[in-house]
């Protein structure tokens, strides 16, 4: 995966990506 | 051996079958676990979502490819409804880590969070036996089924399938370097033109995010 570029923040994650937390 | 078209499609095949041999065709003990966990239990919705969106992916596969086909595209979701039920799994471990949360009642209730990682899910067995395909172009093909086939017949909005993109990489360490770039391409094509088409969700998140900075620049009232 070092190829791919992650761009979540510290602390974002599928929770917060779906206003879940 | 020098890599080949055909080569590089099989390696990917033969991972992709490697990574969902042990997969299962329904929720594992450990994704049971999580639903029994949550407020209101999410199994019957997933299970019926699941069976629903099945018979979608079959017909649309069928018109598209061929009514002869249609067992392929039977076999197709299988192996996508197995990813997928192996990636939430990954992915709640790791918010159950990240978070200390065991009640994720409000996620697994999502439903475009389960649309999403689906069509993830299957965007990524399309794509990798669609190379497959067009290599041996064995199968009489009326619709291009690359991206964004896959959103379209699955009614998801592009930017509801880019937000689950990133996570799901994160989550299934064993993708092949050929799987994330694909992925990492279909991001590209939803922020270039896909997420900018009228009704896309993004706007509504651009108008929140732009309300917010106004609130923030606004001076607090004296009685704060």
């Amino acid at each position: 995966t070092q190829d791919y570029h992650f761009g979540l923040e510290e602390g974002e994650g599928i929770s917060e990506l779906f206003d879940c937390d | 051996l020098p890599q080949t078209p055909v080569r590089a499609a099989m390696s990917t095949i033969q991972q992709l079958m490697i990574i969902l041999n042990s997969a299962n065709d329904t929720p594992s003990d450990n994704l049971l676990f999580y639903f029994n966990n949550c407020t209101v239990n999410p199994h019957e919705v997933i299970v019926k979502r699941i069976e629903n969106m099945g018979i979608t992916f079959k017909n649309k596969f069928a018109e598209a490819v061929g009514q002869g086909c249609a067992e392929i595209g039977s076999q197709r979701y299988k192996i996508g409804v197995r990813l997928y039920y192996r990636v939430m799994e990954s992915l709640l471990k790791s918010e159950e880590k990240r978070l200390s949360v065991h009640n994720f009642s409000k996620l697994l209730n999502n439903d475009i969070f389960h649309i999403s990682l689906l069509a993830c899910a299957l965007e990524l067995v399309m794509a990798t036996y669609g190379t497959s395909r067009n290599a041996s172009q064995s199968m009489k093909v009326e619709t291009d089924l690359s991206f964004p086939w896959i959103i379209n017949i699955l009614d998801l909005k592009a930017f509801e399938l880019y937000m689950i993109v990133e996570s799901f990489i994160k989550a299934e360490p064993s993708l092949t370097r050929e799987m994330i770039k694909h992925l990492e391409g279909c991001e590209h094509k939803i922020m270039e033109s896909l997420a900018w088409q009228q009704n896309s969700p993004l706007f509504e998140l651009i108008k929140q995010s732009k309300d917010r900075e106004g609130q923030a620049d606004e001076p607090e009232p004296a009685n704060y």
